[in-house]
Formats: structure tokens, C-alpha cells, sequence
């Protein structure tokens, strides 16, 4: 599963 | 939040005051593209469609909101207001900007990591950020008179670039599946553009002269 952690940048 | 991220988002916070400070205070945005300000919003706007959608964390929220607002009302007040908008260097602000976002959108639409509305909408912010400080970069050339809060405000800007470069390549070493081809690539083009402006930064700094980049 691609994980979404860079989705917590601005 | 490790430390070099957290100094990135402040150095990009910093960069728009001193930008808002400019414009409020001495009522002048001379030096200062328009087009990119405008691409900055349409950037934030189409990254930050998750902002009610899905809750990160509160500071997320509060610093998406920062940068929605303070886009948009640089870009009000270099339009609209009655002194500010005099001082815009049309004639020399001639980047034509939408020949960025087209392309970009195409790139997005080839190049994504989910095939949906939003991760779309995200991924054309990326590679549109990378690209968007272009007409600034070229009004800096074309203006003879730079005053040093424009110049400033530039660097802030690629400084946060490069900070947010090494949050990443700690975030790899830190943290486990973090892997982010298509960021970390528009992130290095996007900090790659300010590199001829930095080297030129440093040459008037170290000579203590004005900053004036070749034509």
C-alpha cells in the first residue's frame, strides 16, 4: 500500500 | 516533525511576511512578479484541496490556511489596491505563465501516483511550484534597482527549498516505505532554478555590494 506520508508537508 | 522541516515551513512563513511587510509598509511592490504570486495561489489552491477533507494535524490546518490567505491577498493588493498596484513593473513582468501551468497539467495527468482527482490536483501543484518562481527570476534580471526586501524575499524562498531537501533525505534514513520520487524531483528542479540567484547572492554578500544579476 503507498504510503502517504509526505502528504503531511506544505 | 523533525527540525529541518520544521525550519523549512518557517523560512517559507518568514518569506511572505517579508513580502507582506514590503507591500504594507513602504505601499510599493516594485521588483515583484505578479505571475509568480498568481501561480503561487493556484498552487496552494490545488495542493490544499484536502484542507477539509482530511485532518493532519492542527498546525497543518492553521499553516495551510497562512498560505492560502497570504497568497491571495499579495495577489489582491498588487491588483487592486489604489497605491500598491502603481509600483507593479508591468511592462517588464512579461513571462507569459500560463505556457507553465499547461504543460504541468499535462505532466501531471501523465505522471501520478494515483489516478484521481486530487492526487492529480497535488501533483500539478508540485511540478508547478517548481517552475513558478521563473517570472520572478526573470524580472529580478530585467530590474536595475532591486531593493534588498525583494532580494531577500527570493532567497528566503530557495532556502526553504533546500531545507525541505534535507527533511527528506532525513525522513528516508528516519522512517520506514518513505518514498517519494515525483516531490523529490520537481523539489531538487524547483531548487536547481534558484542556484544561479544563490551564487550571485553569495558574490554580493562576500563583496558587500548590491545584488544585480546578469543580463
Amino acid at each position: 500500500i503507498q504510503s502517504d506520508s509526505i502528504k503531511d508537508e506544505l | 516533525m523533525n527540525i529541518l522541516r520544521l525550519a523549512g515551513d518557517m523560512t517559507h512563513l518568514i518569506s511572505v511576511i517579508v513580502l507582506l511587510l514590503k507591500i504594507h509598509s513602504i505601499k510599493s511592490c516594485a521588483g515583484i512578479s505578479l505571475k509568480t504570486q498568481e501561480l503561487y495561489a493556484l498552487v496552494f489552491v490545488s495542493r490544499y484541496l484536502n484542507i477539509f477533507t482530511d485532518f493532519i494535524s492542527l498546525y497543518n490546518t492553521i499553516m495551510k490556511l497562512i498560505f492560502l490567505g497570504t497568497s491571495f491577498s499579495i495577489v489582491w493588493y498588487m491588483r487592486y489596491h489604489k497605491i500598491v498596484r502603481r509600483s507593479y513593473d508591468k511592462d517588464q513582468d512579461t513571462f507569459r505563465h500560463y505556457f507553465l501551468v499547461l504543460p504541468c497539467l499535462i505532466l501531471a495527468l501523465l505522471i501520478n501516483e494515483r489516478f484521481t482527482f486530487k492526487e492529480i490536483m497535488w501533483t500539478f501543484s508540485l511540478y508547478l511550484e517548481a517552475v513558478a518562481i521563473l517570472p520572478q527570476l526573470v524580472l529580478l534580471q530585467r530590474t536595475k534597482n532591486t531593493d534588498n526586501l525583494t532580494v531577500q524575499y527570493i532567497f528566503l524562498l530557495g532556502a526553504y527549498r533546500a531545507l525541505y531537501i534535507l527533511n527528506w533525505i532525513y525522513r528516508y534514513f528516519t522512517e520506514p516505505d518513505y518514498l517519494h520520487w515525483i516531490t523529490w524531483i520537481s523539489g531538487l528542479v524547483q531548487t536547481i532554478l534558484y542556484g544561479d540567484f544563490f551564487y550571485y547572492y553569495f558574490l554580493s554578500w562576500k563583496n558587500n555590494v548590491k545584488l544585480q544579476l546578469p543580463a
